[in-house]
Formats: C-alpha cells, structure tokens, sequence
C-alpha cells in the first residue's frame, strides 16, 4: 500500500499537561481520565510510554482554556493514585502529517522527522497511527514546522484547508 | 460532534521496542527513524513523552519478525545518539477502539480505561487521535481486553471484521 499524504493540520489552541510519576498497575489512567472526563475537560492527545521501575508519566493535550481546571482536578488526586506532580506547558503545538497507509511504509515518519530536525525544531512529543503523524512542538516553532514538512513532502500551502487531526 | 464508536481492533503481531534515555534535542528521531526506515523496517505506532532531564524514551510497535532487525541496527547507533539502551518486549497486543469525534468527548477515552481497569488489565502504552484510542497490553490478556471493551461499549463480537487501527 503507498502511503497518501494529503497535507500537515496544525493546532495552537492547545496546552501540554504531564502527570509525572504515577504508578503502572490497572486503574490508574482510568481514575485520571474518568475525573476529567467528569468535569467535562477536553481532552485531546493522550500519550503514555513504558514505565521505568514501576513509574510513567501520561501527558495529554487539551484547549488552553481548561488547563487550570485540570490542574484543580489532578493535583487533590496525586494523593490517591501516588503521582509524583502535574507539569503545564501552555506554549505548545500539534503538528500533524494526515494521509493514508502510513503503517506500511516507515519512510514518511523518518521524512518528516528529518524535515523538522533540519529546520532546528525539537519534537517534544510524538503520537502515530496509519492515518496521521503528530508531533508537539514549541509553539514559537509552528510555523517554521509546518513549512519544514510541507517543503519536503512537495504540499502546497493550500493543501491544509479544513484537515482535522 | 458525538461520538460514534464503530468497533474493537486489535493487533497481536506486533512486538514493542524502547530507545531508553534519548537525549531531547533536534535530530534525534530523525535519526533513529532514517536508519529503520533505510533498513525497510516497518515502524507502527510510535510513542515519545517529554523529556526529564534533558532525556526521553521512544517506544514504537513493529512486526514480531523484525525486532532482531531493528535491534541490529539500533544498538550500534546508541553511542552515535547517546542513547542508554534497548529494550525489546515481543509479548504486547495493540488493542484500538475505533470511531469518529472522540476529540470533543472526553468520556470514551475514560470509559475504555475503566473497562481495562474492571478486568485487571494493565495499560503499557496509550497514544490516541480523533478517531482512535490505542493502548498497548501485554499479549496474554488482549481476550479479556477487547471482550472487556466491547462490553463497556455495546459493541458485539461481529463489530470488528477488517477494522484497521
Ligand atoms: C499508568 C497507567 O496507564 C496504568 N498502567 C493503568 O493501567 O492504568
Ligand atoms: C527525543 C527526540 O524526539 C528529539 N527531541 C528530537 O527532536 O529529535
């Protein structure tokens, strides 16, 4: 299957929150995201990586506008779910390569990462399916990504119209 | 926008490889993803969180038959990166619940959780979009994981014939 690249979504709206430190048994990211999803916090990007030594941290995106009630919400639960700490970061990005049939074909995730690393963007998160690469850049940095990537995957810059996430 | 929650994909052909203790500045995935993608091994879902101290994991799943590759060539480049290690895990399953407008409801990532959690499911990696929520678990419990999530959600047995993650 050759991969489709239909064009780059990019998002500032968005803030960065990390719980740091919680333990990696059942239950936990259930408790986290079943008290937000109860105050109604949007949340959007969720990404978790592996434990070290029984311990990882979940970062979530979400609007800008939720994060301090997020943080109301997290920081009286550190206790009962045994986080070390909650960490904001309100000046990032999502930066997103939309297409089709990426699975097969490891190329396209090298390409783009390439294309940021030459135009001096650090990639602070990353999150992929066969539909979509999204990094979380410095917001500062946007613009300078997405050109990076539309440059080196040959898109216009009408290419972007209306792509979602 | 509801949501529209259309099936239960999972994926137990893949294992799950680690790059412990990148250090966090441009280029470096870049890297990494150029020499698998040179070596034609197909990169599935990748995972990167922020960094502590200046370093970060990047995990990615890949076909089972591919991790001696990938190790091969990943363990020479360490020292070119300064990355501390490799950790290959070939006992995962990737479980997917697939659907449409999750973004703006912040329940369904929630309640898949709470299902895994009510079956002592432990979650090893999540990465999420518009229109999928991905965990990885280990391999032994991807029956209980997609009978626990279809349950939770309506979904019966027939829901998932040929859904892609
Ligand atoms: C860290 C968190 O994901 C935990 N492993 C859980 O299953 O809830
Ligand atoms: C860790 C890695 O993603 C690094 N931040 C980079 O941009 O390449």
């Amino acid at each position: 299957e050759d991969a489709i690249i239909s064009g780059v979504a990019h998002d500032t709206s968005e803030a960065k929150l990390t719980i740091l430190g919680l333990p990696d048994r059942p239950g936990v990211a259930a408790r986290v995201f079943t008290e937000l999803a109860d105050a109604n916090v949007n949340v959007d990007m969720i990404v978790q990586n592996v434990s070290a030594d029984g311990r990882t941290d979940i970062s979530f995106t979400l609007p800008r506008g939720d994060t301090a009630k997020a943080q109301a919400i997290l920081e009286p639960l550190l206790d009962d779910v045994d986080g070390a700490g909650v960490l904001v970061d309100p000046d990032v990005a999502k930066v997103s390569l939309v297409g089709a049939g990426m699975k097969t074909n490891p190329g396209i995730a090298a390409k783009m990462f390439s294309a940021l690393s030459a135009a001096d963007v650090n990639i602070e998160m990353i999150s992929t399916s066969t539909i979509r690469v999204s990094v979380v850049v410095a917001k500062d940095d946007v613009e300078t990504a997405v050109q990076a990537v539309h440059a080196v995957f040959g898109l216009g810059d009408d290419a972007d119209e209306g792509r979602s996430h």
